[in-house]
């Protein structure tokens, strides 16, 4: 069992549970905010078992989309681009699972 | 060390937290979402010793329970009933552990 | 790759994303709740090469400071004094990590 946890954009979260749901993925959403920007993200924990995993980052690559954003530069005059990737993921191992 | 990661209904979110630590658990709790119904739950991550994880799972399952839910059915007319379980419990392994 | 997950008083939580970028470190916060005291405290997860993590460490500890608040005592007569740490750190390991 592996424990996947996805860090996304506000704008892709609602389709990408929808499209997890339709595949069986069982998932939890957590409101949370960006250290650098401070606006507000998504983070998407879903348990599933070892050989699930490669579809699993398949139906979260196909359904978070990589963005621009402009922002007021903090040195200089003007503005400055940031870009955000579509999803930002960490595979972490599961040493038991157990449903009470 | 272990962190115990347990998604669990609302309803029995304060009331295990109230046995958590009046058995010496240490936790913290966050308000989440679930992706299938859109409900509100809560998950609660618990660092432990290794030995005292059987105790903590015990903990848990003692105090959270399954419930049965009606929703209107998205595809035929009338009703389905979603079954909640009680807790979903991942335990991960912690390689290092600091209080600073 | 780690996943540093620590849990900070809101207090120093600001301060703390704040060197955390400076430092180059990428950061989520969660707004969450400590399970004894019910009071919001900050969870902030940090992905970071193995390299890293003992400056991330050092980070975490400078900019988190240790404080004492008192409460009503629940049984006897009169107020107690509870400790409250900088941050309580957990170190997890990531088995594939990927930015889509
Ligand atoms: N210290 C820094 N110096 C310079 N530029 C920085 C920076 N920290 C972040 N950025 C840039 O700002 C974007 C938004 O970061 P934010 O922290 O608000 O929002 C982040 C954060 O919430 C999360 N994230 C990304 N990498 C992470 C990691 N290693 N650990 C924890 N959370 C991470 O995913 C969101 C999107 O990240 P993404 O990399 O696509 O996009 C990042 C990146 O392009
Ligand atoms: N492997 C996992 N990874 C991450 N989070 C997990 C998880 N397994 C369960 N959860 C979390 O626990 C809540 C209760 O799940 P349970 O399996 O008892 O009860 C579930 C299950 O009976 C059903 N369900 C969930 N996903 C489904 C799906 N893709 N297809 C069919 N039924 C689903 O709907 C109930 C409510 O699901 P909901 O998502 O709203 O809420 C879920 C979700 O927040
Ligand atoms: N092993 C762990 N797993 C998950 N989360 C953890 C954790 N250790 C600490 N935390 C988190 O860090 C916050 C501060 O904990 P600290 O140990 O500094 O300060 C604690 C500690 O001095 C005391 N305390 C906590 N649980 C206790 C218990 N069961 N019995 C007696 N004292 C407790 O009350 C203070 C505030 O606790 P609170 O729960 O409100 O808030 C906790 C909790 O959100």
């Amino acid at each position: 069992m592996k424990l996947v946890v996805s860090i996304v954009q506000d704008t892709d979260a609602e389709n990408l549970l929808e499209k997890l749901a339709e595949r069986g993925f069982r998932a939890t959403k957590f409101a949370t905010t960006g250290g650098f920007l401070r606006r507000g993200n998504s983070t998407i924990i879903i348990g599933v078992d070892d050989e699930q995993v490669d579809q699993l980052l398949d139906t979260i690559k196909s359904n978070c989309e990589m963005r621009q954003i402009e922002r007021l530069a903090r040195a200089q005059q003007g503005k400055e681009t940031i870009e955000l990737c579509g999803a930002t993921v960490f595979v972490l191992d599961v040493e038991q699972f157990h449903r009470f």
